[in-house]
């Protein structure tokens, strides 16, 4: 799976998802990425989400909308909302991965639970940082 | 002024622990392209739609991620491609699932945003709206990679094990709460 999210000059934040999906998958079976609220959700308001793992688990925990609703509704900083689902609610009912958010004001996280993550970072002064986990 | 992209690769099968010198500055020449092309958009005051967009679709046309061109298969031996794409201005949102044809989803699920009321299509209805836009529609042999072929092989390899020692009670039990890191997603 591969994710986006950004903030832009304006203040707009987006998220990106693609994938596809679990080898050897069945049945039409469907993951989180496409799932508005689940893999992928941006609000101005608070952060824009964009989410890889055991898609199924996410669903169930409505990732990236959580996360926005923990900021939005109960003053939680993104890295504070991000980590507790990433690595407390999602892993309690056995799932894992990891995710990428950006807030309004630029500030960003990439919690993650699970090997194999790939992450990268470009900042206004046009630093990149790419890291493998 | 503060902004910012962050974007996420993983690439499903391929673990850390498992990477060779040679595959991880491919990753890393593929991400950092990702970041590149996003960047200048955001850098020129472009929306952090179009930042995401333009991310995501060069990591849709490398085959190194699990994503457009080099999604792993089905058991049916097919690549079924999913995306979504949100806006936090407006709260706009789009989704295309099941897609097979369409040579980037996510440009798809931008269409959905942007062109339709809805938010969601699935399967033939969503590569025939992504058409009707102008979206590149590929043939599905387009997302063929050997290593993801080979990567259902083993996988089905996988299941056959599986379905062998459930014929045992315990052993098959704790092969299968084990190898959680074998789902391949």
């Amino acid at each position: 799976t591969v994710g986006a999210v950004a903030l832009d000059q304006h203040g707009n934040l987006a998220a990106a998802t693609s994938t596809g999906g679990m080898t050897n998958k069945k049945y039409g079976r469907v993951g989180d990425a496409p799932i508005i609220g689940a893999g992928t959700y941006a609000n101005n308001e608070t952060c824009a989400v964009s989410c890889t793992g055991w898609g199924e688990y996410f669903i169930r925990v409505v990732v990236a909308k959580t996360i926005s609703d923990m900021m939005e509704f109960g003053n939680r900083s993104l890295s504070d909302a991000a980590n507790e689902v990433m690595m407390k609610r999602v892993p309690a009912l056995g799932g894992d991965g990891g995710l990428i958010a950006v807030d309004k004001n630029g500030n960003y996280t990439m919690p993650f639970n699970t090997e194999g993550m790939y992450r990268g970072v470009v900042k206004a002064d046009g630093s990149i940082v790419v890291e493998i986990y | 002024n503060k902004y910012v992209l962050v974007i996420h690769g993983g690439a499903g099968t391929i673990l850390k622990s498992k990477m060779t010198p040679e595959k991880e500055k491919a990753y890393k020449e593929a991400l950092t392209l990702a970041l590149k092309n996003g960047y200048a958009i955001l850098q020129k005051g472009g929306s952090s739609l179009d930042a995401v967009t333009a991310a995501v679709t060069v990591m849709e046309d490398s085959p190194l991620f699990n994503a457009g061109k080099g999604a792993v298969f089905t058991n049916e031996g097919r690549n079924e491609l999913d995306a979504a794409i949100m806006s936090g201005k407006d709260q706009a949102a789009g989704a295309v699932a099941g897609v097979t044809t369409i040579r980037n989803p996510i440009l798809a699920a931008r269409a959905v945003m942007e062109k339709s009321n809805h938010v969601m299509m699935v399967g033939a209805g969503a590569e025939k709206f992504a058409a009707s836009q102008g979206i590149k529609i590929v043939d599905p042999s387009y997302f063929y990679t050997e290593e993801r072929w080979r990567g259902l092989q083993n996988a089905k390899k996988e299941d056959s094990l599986k379905m062998e020692l459930d014929h045992g009670s315990k052993k098959s039990k704790a092969y299968l709460f084990t190898n959680k890191d074998n789902k391949f997603g």
